[in-house]
């Protein structure tokens, strides 16, 4: 464990609290895309089916716990509880069109051929684009409330750091994997432009408000 | 490297 890896992690987790307190502080979940939710249920769901079988350490197993139960938590609150408060006209991005090309990606390009290593390659790829319905609800919407930009940007960051932690384990450890180094560079990328406005904009107080 | 696919990263 290193320090990249360590900002990575709770970089991560600080990103599911604010988007957990947001909705259950604010009684709503208004501006929060349920697709990349469900999306990032099933991301968790297929990449921890090891935590039945294998244990790695006490952190891990914890921190896999939280993220599982976090993220359905999520879900449940935005598609049952504060059901009236979904965005569903904006939410529109068609996740099948994520969720089936992942997929046949992960049976293609994987590191071994077997149930469990193919869904855990799913999940990196999945992962890697399932942020793409909400960047795509704020760009609908031309605007994203201050929290919710927190949430994207602890939510970006912590791939941004897993990518410093890779570079660190390549030259410290010898150990590289390159499926998860070239979906966390997707995935960064993907949030560059968010950056961009967060450090422009919210961190000087202002809105996000995309130009018209 | 023997330890790709030790999952140890989350």
């Amino acid at each position: 464990m290193n320090i990249f890896r360590l900002l990575g992690d709770l970089s991560h987790l600080l990103a599911i609290i604010i988007l957990l307190l947001k909705i259950w502080k604010t009684r709503s979940c208004a501006g929060i895309s349920g697709k990349s939710q469900i999306l990032f249920a099933i991301v968790y769901t297929t990449r921890y089916l090891d935590l039945v079988n294998t244990y790695i350490s006490a952190y891990n197993t914890f921190m896999k716990i939280i993220f599982l139960s976090a993220s359905y938590t999520t879900v449940y609150l935005m598609y049952m509880k504060f059901k009236a408060t979904y965005d569903h006209n904006h939410d529109t991005f068609r996740i099948e069109f994520l969720v089936l090309p992942t997929f046949v990606l992960a049976l293609l390009i994987n590191h071994e051929p077997s149930v469990v290593e193919v869904l855990w390659t799913f999940s990196i790829y999945l992962e890697s684009l399932a942020i793409l319905p909400q960047l795509f609800l704020v760009s609908k919407t031309g605007e994203a409330e201050s929290i919710t930009s927190h949430y994207l940007f602890a939510l970006g960051s912590y791939r941004g750091l897993y990518l410093l932690n890779w570079v660190y384990r390549y030259y410290a450890e010898d150990h590289y994997d390159l499926i998860a180094i070239v979906a966390g560079l997707v995935q960064t990328v993907l949030y560059c432009d968010f950056f961009y406005l967060y450090i422009t904009k919210v961190l000087k107080g202002k809105k996000l408000q995309l130009p018209a | 490297i023997d330890d790709v696919n030790l999952k140890d990263e989350l």
